[in-house]
């Protein structure tokens, strides 16, 4: 997540998923950005925090089955400058979608929830916590 | 052989390579589709 | 010679475009593989994994996630990896064709043989022949004293060649004492637990080899990594070290001990020595260096960095490094003051659990030892070290030339190539092995996500043809597949 280049296309896989959603005819411009954060924070939930371990042998003997992929990052040291930018994009996300609907209070709703779904669970005082 | 290999579908076997191929076509032309009814 | 030796290092950026293309790689290739995964989970694919048949309440032997990587990205390109060859690894090299009809799952022999210019095995001065003077003294010596003693130094003892080895070993090093080991990876795994314990601080380079990061976690010695061959944080540490002692109590470390590589395998950069030196007589810290990829291969007379950089040997306090790469054999070496080696011969992990060394693999090196010092009555051993320095400039020189991201120090035998997306690790392999040349190529996690290579190993024993016909597949493969990635016109950096 350090190297060149893996910040720049998370926020483009964020683009694309809204464009994918903003071609469908049917989909209007302020569903398009809820869906848009409601499905970038779910992911972002379960891949950062439900996750644990990781996808190829590691040789730790084991010790990274314990921790989630938000725990790994960095080896656990914490406000390093990636865990502040995964932080910051659903907060960013959550004012854009606030703007395009209008500060309508359904999708607000929605956004918030999963706003705080995404962003609770990287603040330090839940590290380790099941 | 470029696509294939920027897209990493070189690795991939035929029918995911179909797959991906087509959604992004489905994906483009509903954008341009898209783009077309909205402007 | 410390600020020339430090321009000829060079780490271009990865081009941005190309890193952001290859992460977008890996994230398709990941959900591709969460699709594979959920078909083989429903039952519409079947499953060509080992299975394991346990009952319900047994620990699997691997955590399914563990394998993912494995099973949906590693095998869809592992023809190009472990190629199975049909002859000793000189410079050329026959790889037997493996045909699979089911994307990988299974190879089956086509009973070819592709007969390849070697770029990807070790053999730094073309001693791995199974001709000439080495090989005959490793086979009179089966018949001498068999193929092994089938125990360990600590229980049979020691053979005499093994003692003739070591002597000749600590005088080719111009050092008190050494001792050797039947495995290079196993000299770091089992004898640094045997210098370092509770109460040291090992400082590792970030990208130092497994083996010196396996021996050191099991030494018990707090371990912390500094970035690669970067004497400021290397000494920002030294001094954190020493100020602040162990973490919890503060007390002052026992010992603390440097472990740096003397070429990095993976970047072709060599550490730089002399400053590594003045900062271990500074903080009075102890300085381990693993010569495995330069000993025999840098050097004007081939004794690794400590040669290249025109130190003297006991600035060092551990020689470490292996009779692989150069001496065409197998095994390693710790080499030093003699009080550490004999400290090594009574608690290295390695004399109580691995069987001595075996009597040709002794005599092979032994042979080619003699005559890299010149011992055979013959400069050989001189020519092959001017063959090799040659061959590798040559070969950088060209590549850079080419336009192609071309790693590391221009001295370093190993030449790393950019080719950062994961689709071209396989599409170089293919494409130069059809052309006759069999490379290695490098993805993650032995390498970082965005920085695939493929890795180019010169030896003494390639001639100046052999080279080009090497250059021109790579020029051709560099077209083909799209590797000109240098943003600097060349020639750019020759000096």
């Amino acid at each position: 997540l350090n190297s060149r280049g893996v910040w720049l296309t998370y926020i483009i896989l964020v683009f694309v998923l809204h464009f994918i959603l903003l071609s469908i005819p049917t989909i209007t411009t302020p569903v398009a950005w809820t869906l848009t954060t409601t499905i970038h924070n779910v992911c972002s939930f379960y891949l950062f925090h439900l996750i644990k371990g990781a996808p190829w042998e590691t040789s730790d003997q084991g010790l990274a089955r314990r921790f989630t992929f938000w725990e790994q990052i960095d080896n656990g040291v914490q406000w390093t400058g990636t865990r502040k930018f995964l932080q910051i994009v659903p907060i960013v996300l959550f004012f854009i979608a606030s703007f395009y609907t209008k500060y309508d209070k359904t999708h607000f709703m929605i956004n918030m929830v999963t706003m705080l779904l995404a962003v609770i669970p990287k603040f330090p005082i839940f590290f380790g916590v099941r | 052989l470029q696509y294939l290999l920027n897209t990493a579908l070189y690795m991939l076997e035929p029918w995911e390579r179909l797959l991906f191929s087509t959604l992004l076509i489905g994906i483009l032309s509903t954008a341009i589709y898209s783009a077309f009814v909205f402007l | 010679g410390l600020a020339h030796s430090d321009s000829l290092e060079d780490f271009e950026e990865t081009p941005t475009w190309a890193a952001v293309i290859t992460v977008l790689g890996y994230a398709l290739l990941t959900a591709l593989g969460w699709l594979r995964d959920f078909l083989r989970n429903i039952g519409l694919e079947d499953k060509k994994t080992a299975q394991e048949p346990n009952p319900k309440d047994f620990v699997p032997l691997y955590q399914s996630y563990e394998c993912f990587y494995t099973r949906n990205l590693y095998t869809r390109i592992r023809d190009v990896f472990n190629q199975p060859i049909a002859s000793v690894a000189g410079a050329t090299v026959q790889v037997m064709e493996r045909l699979s009809t089911d994307f990988n799952w299974t190879f089956k022999f086509s009973g070819k043989k592709l007969p390849s210019i070697n770029l990807g095995s070790y053999n730094y001065l073309g001693f791995a022949e199974n001709y000439g003077p080495c090989s005959d003294q490793a086979t009179k010596s089966i018949e001498k004293y068999g193929i092994s003693s089938c125990s360990t130094r600590h229980e049979l003892g020691t053979q005499h060649y093994m003692k003739d080895l070591e002597s000749l070993m600590s005088e080719y090093l111009n050092v008190e004492d050494c001792i050797t080991f039947g495995m290079g990876f196993a000299t770091n795994a089992l004898n640094i637990p045997a210098l370092a314990g509770k109460g040291d601080l090992i400082l590792s380079d970030k990208l130092n080899h497994t083996s010196l990061i396996l021996g050191a976690r099991l030494s018990g010695a707090a371990v912390y990594t500094f970035n690669h061959n970067d004497i400021q944080d290397l000494e920002k540490r030294l001094r954190n070290a020493i100020i602040h002692g162990q973490p919890r109590t503060c007390r002052p470390w026992k010992k603390i001990l440097i472990i740096v590589e003397g070429v990095y395998s993976m970047e072709g950069s060599l550490c730089s020595l002399p400053k590594i030196i003045e900062l271990k007589k500074k903080y009075k810290a102890y300085l381990y260096v693993d010569e495995a990829h330069s000993i025999g291969a840098i050097g004007s007379r081939g004794r690794g960095v400590v040669d290249y950089w025109n130190v003297d040997p006991n600035d060092i306090d551990i020689h470490m490094g292996t009779f692989t790469k150069s001496f065409g054999s197998a095994g390693g070496y710790i080499a030093g003051k003699k009080s550490i080696i004999d400290h090594i011969r009574i608690y290295t992990h390695s004399g109580c659990y691995s069987t001595s060394m075996s009597a040709p693999i002794v005599f092979q090196i032994i042979s080619a030892l003699s005559i890299i010092m010149g011992r055979d009555g013959t400069n050989d051993g001189q020519k092959r070290i001017q063959q090799l320095a040659c061959n590798v400039r040559y070969f950088r020189r060209q590549l850079v030339d080419m336009g192609f991201i071309v790693y590391g120090n221009d001295n370093s035998p190993v030449v790393p190539v950019m080719i950062f997306m994961p689709a071209k690790i396989a599409a170089v392999n293919r494409e130069m092995l059809k052309r006759g040349c069999a490379v290695v190529t490098v993805g993650f996690p032995a390498t970082l996500l965005t920085e695939s290579r493929v890795r180019f190993c010169i030896s003494a024993g390639h001639t100046k043809e052999m080279l080009d016909h090497a250059l021109k597949a790579m020029d051709e493969v560099g077209d083909l597949v799209a590797l000109r990635y240098s943003k600097r016109n060349s020639p750019r950096r020759w000096h």
